[in-house]
């Protein structure tokens, strides 16, 4: 269950946009216990500028994502092209599931839900 | 021979997370245990409204280390006693000879790569010792099945049964610094220091807590 990115396509300004990742559509449903699913979120957006160089209080940028937009603005052409919208920021989740031995079992995982994300 | 067919995109993934074998299914006479309820539940509410490796509170929350027992550690795992459908009934027996139990934890799907940080063994006892006490306590005793006399990895004191008794065991029935053993098999007895009926054990559980160092990555991480 997925935000629809801006006009169909990866348009407007790099930033989280929601992504409910289900146990059942995947088909874990027999086996995880909780949570039934989790917010997971997924990063999408132009990182051109001025969105390259961050909203105040957003994720900065990384100097070569600046001079990757900077280049790009100057040479559309360039093969290159703009950098990356990728998650900058991640937070964990824990799990509670039935492993093969029976037990039950809960496990952290780090870096599960994207909280902000950034152009690199 | 043929080398073994790689693994499909699904296992593929379930291998990065953690898991050797695709898991089959929740078994249908296992009920999740208040514990694991309780520490998911506390985990799940200080990750949704803390974000990222902070508590409500402001204090940072310290990964890999689960925080409501006190350890490090990101797998916590409860494992039951596979040595209750062999045991034969308990005879009523006198005070001073009372029986021994044979626990038995299946603990094969712990990787080799998993550190142990706590073995915690969680008994219940039948409710009419439970209830009805003993004046000098009890004594419980832990060692490897088939050792000998005098074997015994822990002895501890036990005031009442009305509780669930708990003993740690790393350190004891396993070195600190080892891994798991696949499989671990116990000895247990429980006699009251004064004169009394003997204790009927009704449940025996393992608490589990590892640390998969592939799995944290403040620990995973080289230093540049």
């Amino acid at each position: 269950e997925a935000e629809p990115a801006v006009g169909g396509g990866p348009g407007g300004a790099c930033r989280a946009r929601r992504l409910y990742v289900s146990f059942r559509e995947v088909g874990w449903h027999r086996w995880v216990i909780a949570p039934r699913g989790f917010l997971a979120n997924y990063c999408q957006g132009k990182c051109g500028l001025p969105a390259a160089l961050s909203e105040p209080g957003g994720t900065p940028a990384l100097n070569h994502a600046v001079l990757r937009a900077l280049m790009h603005a100057a040479a559309p052409s360039a093969a290159a092209g703009l950098p990356c919208c990728v998650p900058a920021r991640l937070s964990p989740i824990s799990v509670l599931f039935f492993d093969n031995s029976d037990n039950v079992v809960l496990r952290h995982y780090e870096d599960m839900v994207v909280d902000e994300c950034g152009c690199r | 021979a043929r080398a073994p067919a790689p693994p499909g995109p699904a296992a593929a993934l379930l291998q990065a997370l953690g898991f050797p074998d695709v898991p089959r299914g929740a078994p249908k006479s296992r009920p999740v245990p208040p514990v694991m309820w309780r520490l998911f539940r506390r985990r799940d509410h200080q990750e949704a409204r803390a974000g990222p490796r902070r508590t409500p509170l402001g204090a940072t929350l310290r990964p890999c280390h689960v925080e409501e027992l006190g350890v490090a550690g990101n797998i916590v795992r409860h494992v039951p006693d596979r040595g209750a459908a062999a045991r034969p009934p308990e005879p009523a027996s006198a005070a001073g000879q009372c029986p021994e139990w044979t626990v038995v934890f299946d603990l094969s799907a712990v990787e080799p790569a998993e550190r142990p940080s706590q073995a915690r063994l969680e008994l219940r006892f039948a409710a009419a010792e439970a209830t009805a006490g003993t004046a000098g306590g009890w004594e419980l005793s832990v060692a490897p099945a088939g050792a000998g006399p005098g074997q015994v990895v822990l002895r501890q004191s036990v005031p009442a049964l009305g509780m669930p008794v708990r003993a740690e065991l790393l350190g004891a029935a396993w070195a600190r610094n080892a891994s798991a053993p696949r499989r671990l098999r116990l000895t247990l007895t429980m006699r009251p220091r004064a004169p009394a009926a003997c204790a009927s054990l009704a449940e025996a559980s393992l608490l589990l807590v590892t640390l998969d160092p592939r799995l944290c990555h403040p620990l995973a991480r080289p230093r540049r």
